[in-house]
């Protein structure tokens, strides 16, 4: 039948080009398949792409004639997309799809024997993860492909220190045939299997190609921070390493309701017994369980000696889900057990207090109403300590709690449920575990710059790297400085970077890798990514501010953001809309996606 | 083959089992308004054995029609047969397709699942639940998941279809029963008071391979007191 998109269609070449420069990545997927039946058939270009990526174009070629994607403003590209449905018209869409990655997909129906090449671009920030860079391609073609290859330059000025390249679908029969170099500043992998090298099995027309391709690297760091000024835009990348760690004061706050009994329990009590492995002893710690009552392991937050460790090991296999949630006491319990702690003098004087919430549900008892939970946490915490909260599974509002966080200096991670959520809850804590700086200031010279990028961070982590970036408005300037001040482990810090602009420019300009003004482009991402984060927590006057000045700049740089829509014209006058999910809508927990099943086992 | 109901306003599901011979055909879905209607034929093991315990049953064989696309779907454990007017279209478990139609989009994701979309309507999953082909006693079963099942009509009926719109209950009294890992506890559902025992069941939806295990209240005697009416109201004379 015409219907089936495997049929008849030759995809002879698909290609992954990635170009890293400096953090920022840009990737462009190139796939050509040719129609060998006698009829017209419909081919699918499937994509998966990461969710912190945005697309930046999209094209299709058939028989010589480009079709461009045109990316609008949502509401204006809407319009364009419900006049083309109103016509009878399917529409493809970006849809989330996994826990990294989201699904971009469009088909086209082209004649026989003519060819069809499509080509997607999409750009992301890597941030540094536990002391890597990582960038995640995945990888799965519908059939063998005559040229399948994936091509990655990584240019680094501060020079490359270590370079990982790993397919979750190679075998070690395959693992030659990922090609590797590293030389100072340039890394290059490919990886190019013949059709041969693709099938599953001899003469077997199934390909092994499906899974996550990844590239892990890291850079070499002699000083604390970096700074690098092209055309007028500067990136300061800092991360410092050597520091002494800063004492944690942490305080886990676990929903023990109904909701959570069996496997989100059971998964709940095995990542905390490993966290309790990891708690380091000048750290203090407590556990606040919640349902609708409110028990705290102890009265007050305690240090990690051997033997409150393993009395915390006992208590936490004591742990047994019943009972509703009340979140609002049990926050609120937190932060006066933590003010107390303050107040009596029983933690370290240079400290980091963080309160990590786990939850899976949301408020059904005591204070029910969210926009009242959020200004009482917000008013006890009064900016003191970091809020975090991981949200189990999807029976919550996660805007509550991502907006929650966000106000108190923390963020929402989601905790899928799945085999391996013990591990995602402790590879969480490790993200976190290491404060190794606490109120970062990152200061540059005022009247020569301006829109900056977020230049206050709570903290630094070990593993991690703040990212600042602005324009620089003084064209007479000669050198550039960046001061950092920090409260460290034993005192007050200050870090100061100087660079020249002329010498630093000209460096960058004479590398063959860089791809255009990459710094703006990275300055636009990263300054629209903190609007868009910043809109969460905002009052509405100021939300509609935040939202405009997005807009602005997701159009003038071309990126599909949750603000914009890519609309792609196809040859029937299909009119194809591209839009980037957003992790929750509040339409989605108005009516929350019910499961309900027949089965057997 | 055992049903399990999510509850998310409750953060809960209820579970129960349908035992009933292998032949017999059970509505599970009916939406007078979209003409959507899924019927499951059922399957037993491939000897029955004599020691007078009730035969566990599955669902070996659906049928999915949609009246308004003129569309009747039949999925066995061996093939899929998708009949659109008088086109008829066979595909097998050892595809991996997406095929899009007006107002449908299908997707069978080899040896897996295979993901039934009906525009502005609800998901359907289907699960193949393989089984070593040599093994005694067992054979092939499907199982069968809905999402978005807020976007049927509030008509719709059928052992699972009925519970796509809310349903309230409340449960106390909970005690210990004769498996520790079991307990007993007293429910409210419509108007009815029934004991219920605590269990876990596998929902296959996500993970077709592991899944994943889900704590529900289990209702006995066939759904009695749970569902509408009688479990042998939904036996159905054939699968469309």
């Amino acid at each position: 039948t015409n219907d089936v998109i495997f049929s008849g269609i030759d995809i002879y070449s698909m290609k992954i080009d990635s170009k890293v420069t400096s953090r920022f990545a840009h990737n462009v997927i190139t796939s050509r398949a040719v129609n060998r039946a006698s009829v017209s058939k419909e081919v699918l270009f499937e994509v998966e792409l990461p969710k912190t990526a945005f697309i930046t174009n999209f094209s299709m070629t058939i028989d010589g004639i480009t079709y461009l994607g045109n990316i609008k403003e949502k509401e204006a590209a809407k319009k364009q997309y419900e006049k083309a449905v109103s016509r009878g018209h399917t529409a493809g869409l970006v849809k989330a799809s996994g826990r990294k990655t989201e699904k971009f997909t469009v088909s086209v129906n082209i004649a026989a024997a003519s060819k069809v090449t499509f080509e997607l671009t999409y750009e992301e920030l890597l941030k540094r993860h536990l002391g890597k860079y990582e960038m995640l391609i995945k990888v799965k073609p519908k059939q063998l492909v005559k040229e399948f290859q994936i091509e990655a330059n990584i240019f680094e000025p501060q020079g490359i220190s270590e370079l990982e390249a790993l397919g979750s679908f190679i075998n070690n029969d395959l693992t030659q045939t990922i090609e590797k170099s590293l030389s100072g500043k340039k890394g290059h992998v490919s990886f190019k299997p013949t059709i041969d090298q693709q099938r599953t099995c001899e003469n077997c027309s199934t390909s092994f190609l499906d899974g996550d391709f990844t590239l892990k690297y890291d850079v070499k760091r002699d000083s604390p921070g970096n700074l690098q000024i092209i055309s007028g835009y500067f990136v300061h990348f800092f991360a410092p390493a050597n520091l002494p760690r800063v004492p944690k004061n942490v305080i886990f706050v676990i929903d023990i309701s109904h909701s959570m009994l069996g496997q989100k329990m059971e998964q709940t009590k095995e990542a905390l017994l490993k966290i309790l492995d990891d708690v380091k002893e000048n750290d203090h710690f407590n556990f606040i369980l919640f349902n609708n009552r409110i028990i705290p392991w102890k009265e007050y937050l305690v240090k990690a000696t051997l033997d409150n460790l393993k009395e915390a090991q006992k208590f936490v296999q004591s742990i047994k889900a019943t009972g509703s949630t009340n979140i609002n006491d049990a926050l609120i319990r937190t932060v006066e057990m933590m003010n107390e702690a303050h107040k009596e003098k029983v933690l370290p004087e240079r400290s980091s207090s963080t309160v990590i919430m786990l939850t899976d549900g949301n408020p059904t008892s005591g204070e029910l109403n969210q926009g009242k939970i959020q200004e009482n946490v917000k008013n006890a915490i009064q900016g003191r300590y970091s809020l975090y909260n991981l949200a189990f599974g999807y029976d919550m509002d996660y805007n509550f709690l991502e907006k929650m966080a966000l106000e108190n200096n923390g963020l929402t991670r989601r905790i899928y449920e799945d085999s391996d959520s013990a591990l995602q809850l402790q590879s969480f804590y490790d993200e976190v575990a290491n404060p190794m700086l606490r109120a970062v200031q990152l200061h540059y010279p005022i009247n020569a710059t301006s829109e900056l990028t977020q230049n206050n961070f709570n903290h630094y982590y070990d593993g991690s790297e703040i990212v600042v970036a602005g324009r620089i408005i003084d064209n007479d300037l000669n050198s550039f400085t960046a001061d950092v001040k920090a409260q460290g482990a034993n005192n007050d810090v200050t870090f100061t970077e100087q660079v020249d602009i002329e010498e630093t420019a000209k460096a960058l300009h004479d590398q063959e890798y860089i791809f255009g003004d990459y710094i703006e482009r990275l300055w636009a991402y990263l300054t629209i990514q903190q609007l868009l984060e910043k809109r969460i927590s905002a009052q509405e006057e100021k939300r509609k501010n935040l939202a405009a000045e997005a807009l602005e700049l997701s159009l003038k740089y071309k990126f599909v953001t949750p603000l914009t829509s890519m609309v792609v014209t196809k040859p029937e006058d299909k009119a194809t809309i591209a839009d980037k999910p957003v992790e929750d809508t509040s339409i989605q927990y108005s009516y929350p996606s019910r499961a309900n099943s027949v089965d057997g086992d | 083959p055992h049903f399990l109901i999510d509850v998310p306003q409750k953060k809960d599901h209820l579970c129960f089992n349908i035992n009933l011979d292998p032949g017999v055909v059970l509505n599970l879905v009916n939406d007078p308004d979209t003409g959507i209607t899924v019927n499951g034929q059922l399957v037993g093991k491939k000897k029955v054995s004599n020691n007078g315990q009730t035969q566990k049953t599955y669902i070996g064989k659906l049928g999915i029609v949609n009246t308004q696309l003129d569309l009747k779907i039949e999925i066995t454990t061996e093939k899929i047969t998708l009949q659109n007017g008088r086109k008829t279209a066979t595909f097998t478990w050892l595809d991996t397709i997406t095929l899009q139609k007006e107002g449908l989009t299908m997707e069978i994701n080899r040896e897996k699942n295979l993901v039934l979309s009906f525009r502005d309507g609800a998901t359907f999953i289907v699960v193949l639940h393989r089984v070593w082909k040599k093994h005694p006693l067992h054979q092939d079963f499907l199982g069968f998941y809905t999402l978005d099942s807020h976007k049927v009509s509030e008509h719709t009926h059928g052992l699972l279809g009925q519970f796509f719109q809310h349903i309230d209950f409340e449960v106390f009294d909970i005690r210990p029963g004769s498996d520790p890992e079991k307990p007993h506890a007293t429910m409210i559902v419509k108007n009815n008071k029934l004991t219920v025992t605590r269990v876990s069941e596998k929902d296959y939806g996500k993970d077709p391979s592991h899944g994943t295990i889900i704590p529900c209240w289990f209702i006995h005697n066939n759904g009695t007191g749970l569902i509408d009416g009688a479990h042998t109201d939904y036996i159905v004379s054939n699968l469309f």
